[in-house]
């Protein structure tokens, strides 16, 4: 049997909103630890690792390891019907089960609405992230900020070169139309913790990326005030949201575009 | 010109 509950709906629905795009469906592995769901986009280009830990539930219980397999469009639709302020709760039989049940409370406790989501067997590879891995540079800022600069920045061409050096952070992209060219500089005296960018650099470090990707990472911005992007040279770009101090994280990896 | 690579590349399927 398993059964969580978690007090906002929302943290899920934003989950989902910050997967669907880049990819269709995947495995939801639930264990004590909690919910995780590792999934690549369809070229394989890209991975993202979701983790929701069991202390971010009201409520976390899960006799047997098992999978859901959940076609996301379909998750996103019955997430869709939760209200703003409603609390949800995941139920699944044991391993082999055709569906699992989503229920919504209002925190009224006044409406309750319950959906039955078939579940699909999905064949998905899972792939080992070295979880020791040091990068090269760092760059810390707000969700929002980096956002808007893949946003405007994609307008301008389908490759971003991103370049840490003594000078800041910069992005490059070239385009039909021309160049652009944004430069950032650690800004730790903001007032908030969460409005600093801070740039962490052990040496130089420049690789280029699609950007088609960058924007799909930037879907998971509303999950987290801050934005964690770490590279080195030929190995994935990362990018993390955490959710809150402990309930759980985003991580995008993004493999770069090499010269050949 | 540049090539993309694949993260299957990076990371070993488990």
């Amino acid at each position: 049997m398993f059964e969580a509950r978690m007090a906002q709906a929302s943290t899920l629905k934003k989950v989902l909103e910050a997967v669907k795009d880049m990819v269709s469906e995947g495995n939801f592995d639930c264990s004590e630890e909690g919910i995780c769901l590792q999934a690549m986009d369809v070229a394989h280009v890209s991975l993202v690792n979701v983790l929701l830990r069991a202390q971010g539930f009201e409520m976390f219980r899960c006799d047997r390891n098992l999978a859901l397999g959940i076609q996301l469009a379909n998750l996103s639709k019955v997430l869709n019907c939760a209200g703003k302020d409603d609390a949800v709760t995941v139920k699944a039989e044991d391993e082999g089960a055709d569906t699992a049940e989503f229920m919504f409370e209002s925190s009224k406790g006044d409406r309750i609405t319950t959906f039955e989501l078939t579940l699909m067997d999905i064949d998905s590879e899972h792939l080992g992230v070295p979880e020791d891995t040091t990068y090269t540079a760092v760059i810390k800022m707000p969700s929002t900020e980096f956002r808007r600069i893949i946003s405007d920045l994609s307008t301008i061409g389908d490759t971003v070169t991103i370049e840490v050096s003594k000078d800041g952070a910069s992005f490059q992209v070239s385009g039909d139309i021309g160049k652009g060219n944004l430069c950032i500089q650690s800004n730790t005296a903001a007032d908030k913790p969460s409005e600093r960018v801070e740039i962490t650099m052990e040496e130089p470090t420049k690789q280029t990326y699609a950007m088609r990707y960058l924007s799909f990472f930037t879907k998971a911005a509303p999950l987290s005030d801050t934005v964690t992007i770490s590279l080195s040279p030929d190995v994935p770009l990362v990018v993390e949201f955490n959710i809150g101090e402990e309930v759980g994280y985003v991580k995008y990896y993004l493999a770069p575009k090499i010269t050949e | 010109a540049r090539k993309q690579t694949s993260i299957t590349a990076y990371f070993a399927k488990r």
